[in-house]
């Protein structure tokens, strides 16, 4: 798009097909190609007209984690299985560490194998304490009973670790909002942050992600893992524009310091290049 | 739904005795688009429109049929065709060395204690491996499923040594009399050189009888550049389809199918060791088309 001269036809066949591949979806690609038609006949280059049509289907709202509010912010973690909620938990506790805060860890997956330990053993690798129960234990009493020990021994952030759970569960959605009402009522406020975790190899099935999690939830924020992966994730869009929930962070990499803010004209460049 | 879509745009047509090249146009139109929301890569759709188009152009529309049902039944049949027939692990060497691979998080361990569940329950004593020596707890999961289902396995946390890890896992299943050997190993990118040359140098040295991608049925557009990966890099000789529980539409199949045309062995359901299923193909063509 960066190239000299008018675009035809064939060049808008070629970035269709370009943004398809990239998980935009069909409708949002049509929204792209139609607004970038618009800018071009309005005098913009092709490489203006598309960077601002993609740029504008992205949330307005802040792209900050939301730390400042109160003095113990709770961030929950939540999102369909496998996707990379426990690596984020522990690569966005050792970032808040390395900032100077006390976070505490919750290893809130009682249910999958070793999903309790695996919390543990990063908790441990970074240097950040995690209150654990045996596998089985009610995961929203455990909740409750770490944001007691968040505020007697003087941590200022919670994390909260949940177990991977399909939109699609009833039980298990409404297990996750109880969750929720737990922190609500104990903290007397909602967590600073509810965010979903989005795997960036997901394709148009993140969108009917989005929207249970979002309608069960509220959620403040997004979190797009396995960026460093082929995958574009341009499903970013849809989701931003349908829901209004911004990307606060990647996962690039397994690594512990694999996580970056999310910005939006690097994402927008990425997916040209 | 697809069908009351193609009605609409075939509500002029039910009188007619042929379709014509334009109606047919229409029809595709509403079919691309159900394919591409159903996550199926654009080339693979653009492909497959064309070989439907070749089919429905000059077919007599058949008296009990409406033309949307007739074209839906031309993309039902060549989608069929496409997705092939489930096949079967194969369990002919003794003993059988089963290998999973594919991307972080798609669910290999846990497919491999469904696998063990499985074998265990058709009388085919089966071993697992512990080979993910890297995420942290990996092989706690394991170790911890083998126990639920009641199954052997070999699991050291002593060392970083996956091809030896294997190595030793086989033998020791071996010496467990083992029919099935299910080897599980970390989840790793497909652009990974590394880790993708550690893969090449297992199967060369452990001749693994089946090496089976297990693929994540929520994967969009890109499932297409991993299975082409795994497969141009290691050879795949079949898939598990995870996580079809879900209600991704799982597009990804189709592309699967096209680009590396490895059977499909499995379809994973839920979480639990008892929550795999043989691949049904007609229930499959339901979910794509929507
Ligand atoms: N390449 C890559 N892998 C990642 C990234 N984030 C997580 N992973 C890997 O993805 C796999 C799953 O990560 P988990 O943190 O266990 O995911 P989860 O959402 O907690 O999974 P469940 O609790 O089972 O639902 C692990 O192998 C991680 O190392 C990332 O940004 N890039
Ligand atoms: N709902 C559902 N969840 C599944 C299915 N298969 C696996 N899972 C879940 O998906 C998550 C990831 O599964 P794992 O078996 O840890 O995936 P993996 O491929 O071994 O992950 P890595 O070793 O990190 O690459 C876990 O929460 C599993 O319980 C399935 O068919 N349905
Ligand atoms: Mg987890
Ligand atoms: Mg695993």
């Amino acid at each position: 798009i960066k190239g000299p001269g008018l675009p035809d036809e064939t060049f808008f066949q070629e970035v269709e097909e370009l943004l398809l591949e990239a998980d935009l979806g069909f409708r949002t690609v049509a929204q792209v190609i139609e607004t970038a038609r618009q800018k071009l006949r309005s005098g913009q280059t092709p490489e203006e007209a598309f960077h601002h049509a993609l740029l504008g289907l992205l949330s307005p709202s802040g792209r900050y984690l939301n730390l400042k509010g109160e003095d113990r912010p709770v961030l929950l973690f939540v999102g369909v299985n496998g996707v990379g909620k426990t690596t984020t938990v522990a690569k966005v506790a050792l970032r808040l560490k390395e900032e100077g805060m006390r976070p505490l860890i919750a290893a809130g997956d009682t249910f999958r194998a070793a999903g309790s330990a695996q919390m543990q053993v990063w908790g441990t690798k970074i240097g950040v304490d995690v209150v654990a129960k045996p596998p089985g234990h009610d995961p929203a009493a455990l909740v409750y009973e770490a944001i007691d020990s968040a505020d007697q021994n003087g941590y200022n952030a919670l994390l909260i670790d949940t177990a991977g759970r399909m939109h699609t569960k009833k039980g298990l959605m409404d297990e996750i909002g109880k969750i929720k009402r737990i922190i609500e009522k104990k903290s007397g406020t909602k967590p600073a942050e509810t965010l979903l975790v989005v795997d960036a190899t997901t394709g148009q099935n993140a969108l009917r992600q989005a929207e249970i999690f979002h309608d069960a939830l509220e959620l403040t924020g997004l979190i797009l893992t396995k960026v460093d992966g082929s995958s574009k994730g341009g499903i970013v869009f849809s989701l931003e524009s349908l829901y209004n929930v911004p990307v606060k962070l990647i996962g690039m990499g397994e690594g512990v310091h694999h996580l970056e803010m999310f910005d939006p004209r690097k994402f927008v460049e990425a997916l040209f290049s | 739904a697809l069908s009351s879509k193609l009605d609409v745009a075939f509500k002029k047509l039910s009188r007619r005795g042929v379709l014509r090249p334009a109606d047919v146009k229409n029809g595709l139109r509403e079919i691309r688009i159900a394919l591409l929301e159903a996550d199926v890569h654009y080339k693979v759709v653009k492909d497959f429109i064309r070989r439907v188009e070749e089919k429905a152009v000059g077919e007599d529309v058949l008296k009990s049929l409406t033309p949307a049902q007739q074209i839906i039944k031309i993309v039902r049949d060549e989608m069929l065709d496409v997705l092939g027939a489930p096949a079967p692990v194969n369990s002919d060497t003794s003993p059988t060395v089963i290998l999973l691979v594919g991307l972080q998080g798609a669910g290999k361990t846990t497919a491999a204690a469904k696998l063990a569940k499985k074998f265990k329950k058709e009388g085919l004593k089966p071993f697992l491996v512990a080979a993910d020596l890297q995420r942290p707890a990996a092989v706690d999961q394991l170790e911890q499923l083998a126990r639920d289902i009641d199954v052997g396995i070999y699991a050291t946390k002593e060392t970083k040594n996956v091809l030896n890890t294997v190595q030793k896992g086989i033998e020791a299943g071996r010496k467990n009399f083992a029919k099935i050997i299910i080897v599980d190993t970390a989840g790793r990118l497909q652009i990974d050189r590394s880790l993708m040359e550690e893969l090449v140098l297992i199967k060369k040295k452990v001749s693994p009888r089946e090496t089976l991608l297990v693929a994540d049925a929520m994967a969009g557009q890109d499932a297409v550049n991993v299975a082409a990966g795994f497969h141009d890099q290691i050879g795949i000789d079949g898939v598990i389809f995870t996580k079809v529980d879900s209600d991704a539409r799982g597009g990804a199949l189709l592309s699967l199918r096209m680009v590396t045309g490895t059977p499909i062995k499995f379809v994973g359901v839920g979480e639990k060791s008892d929550d795999l299923e043989a691949f049904q193909p007609e229930r499959m063509v339901s979910r794509i088309l929507g």
